[in-house]
């Protein structure tokens, strides 16, 4: 080999300019077919033609260039690859210079973490899920208060006006792409796709169940709740809501207001029994996101005492969802992967919605252990879910839907307490 | 990875982030919070 490279004598040609143009011709050809193609299977999803998409669209979101490029590399595949390398056991005596090194970096902070001995972690994984010592998360003590259901940054809050949430100034995505369609649907204990419906351990409640509303009832999970702690905050009268005072200056914009409460199945008719206090007070719809960094704490709470009805998994993309791409990417939370926990609290309508990234992209849900995210038999899932939605004719919804109804009966879904652990974000 | 929270609340002010934590007491909901804000689970982001 050595002879050969030095021995074997190298000439230079000049490439003829024929071939050039040849190899311009052939990609412009390859081009126009490519074009062509889209164009088809664009119109097979909305019933036209002939053929058949063999997998869903892939996202090609609009942007910088740094965009563009990101949309290229396969965020999916690189995410697990970044789990299973933080899955791997780090030697024993690295551990703790390594954990410090990582806290250093990205600011944990080590006191808080529950186990003191650092060397219990094996990868950085395990670290990177790790639970807090009892009391260091006081909950805050008013019963009429959302809390914060992560450690982390405010990105964006504000109130959402004819169903567009803001991303960045100027920059709205809808609450029908975020959520899905939120036209009524009441929820079915049969699963509407391909994914199996929810945690086979929850106790059920049977209909014979009588309570009062100081009374103890629904040994959910082997947790028993009073009406009053569960909706966290004193039970109205005879069932009763309290009045509020009424705001004026929003009559103008009731008309608005009622179509997005009718978008959202909230209508007063379908309201059930323990959402009473929204039937009389003027409501709106209000958001709030919340970034956490890597070093942050990565499991999630629940902000406030209510019922998960339903949740919605979008096998998205995987983006970063750093303030810097939250802010040059549009609509990038209805991009990525999520997990949509839908349900009820004491004033109505309630969401909650993880959205992964390249480096956490696996969400977990406690109460939910059909769920996988980040999975490529999910991917595979909706993929057929697509093709089969378009063989009928029929738009892709974008997500399977599980409902918690059996979880209760009387509730209609999982009940949970605020600042109850709910899940969390791991790595890959 | 990133939390976005949607929920229905009796109207209150409409937050402003030059004005912060100044919401008028019109018994609807009140945000707690600022733009860039750090927060930490428990804290409240904001209460009707």
């Amino acid at each position: 080999l050595n002879s050969a490279l030095k021995n074997t004598k190298i000439e230079w040609k000049p490439i003829p300019v024929a071939l050039g143009v040849g190899f311009l011709g052939l990609y412009q050809f390859y081009r126009i077919q490519r074009r062509e193609q889209h164009t088809q299977s664009n119109g097979n999803e909305s019933g036209e033609g002939n053929g058949r998409p063999e997998k869903r669209e892939r996202i090609r979101p609009s942007g910088p260039w740094q965009v563009q490029i990101m949309s290229t590399l396969p965020l999916k595949a690189l995410s697990r690859l970044w789990g299973r390398f933080n899955e791997l056991e780090i030697p024993y005596y690295l551990r703790v210079p390594g954990f410090k090194l990582y806290s250093f970096i990205f600011g944990v902070n080590l006191s808080e973490v529950s186990e003191p001995d650092l060397h219990v972690y094996p990868n950085l994984a395990s670290f990177f899920y790790r639970t807090l010592k009892p009391g260091v998360r006081p909950l805050d003590p008013n019963p009429n208060a959302i809390l914060s259901p992560a450690d982390g940054k405010i990105i964006q809050f504000g109130i959402i006006e004819h169903g567009e949430v803001e991303q960045v100034k100027g920059v709205t995505y809808s609450l029908d792409a975020l959520l899905g369609s939120v036209r009524p649907k009441k929820p079915t204990p049969s699963i509407t796709s391909s994914e199996s419906s929810t945690d086979s351990t929850h106790a059920k409640v049977g209909d014979e169940d009588i309570i009062r509303a100081d009374e103890e009832f629904a040994k959910v999970n082997g947790i028993s709740y009073t009406l009053p702690n569960l909706f966290s905050g004193p039970w109205p009268k005879d069932g009763q809501p309290a009045e509020m005072p009424t705001d004026q200056s929003t009559s103008s914009t009731a008309s608005s207001e009622a179509e997005v409460r009718a978008d959202l199945a909230l209508s007063d008719a379908s309201r059930p029994w323990w959402a009473p206090a929204s039937t009389k007070t003027p409501t709106a719809l209000y958001y709030c996101v919340i970034y956490l960094a890597p070093g942050d704490y990565h499991r999630f709470h629940s902000p406030v005492s209510w019922v998960v009805e339903s949740r919605r998994h979008f096998a998205g993309e995987l983006f970063s969802v750093s303030p810097y791409l939250q802010r040059t990417l549009p609509g990038l939370f209805t991009l990525n992967e999520r997990v949509v926990l839908l349900g009820r609290w004491r004033w109505g309508f309630f969401s909650y919605t993880p959205v992964g990234a390249t480096n956490v992209g696996s969400i977990k849900i406690n109460f939910d252990r059909e769920l996988r995210t980040n999975s490529l038999t999910t991917d595979t899932a909706a993929d057929r879910a697509a093709v089969e939605a378009a063989a009928r004719g029929e738009p892709y919804s974008g997500f399977a839907e599980a409902t918690y109804e059996g979880a209760s009966r009387l509730l209609g879904g999982h009940a949970l307490k605020r600042g109850e652990e709910m899940g969390g974000f791991q790595l890959g | 990875s990133t939390i976005v929270l949607v929920f229905e609340a009796p109207k209150g002010q409409r937050p402003s982030f030059d004005e912060g934590f100044k919401g008028e007491r019109n018994g609807g909901w009140r945000w707690n919070v600022k733009q860039g804000m750090k927060v930490k689970v428990g804290e409240a982001l904001g209460f009707v």
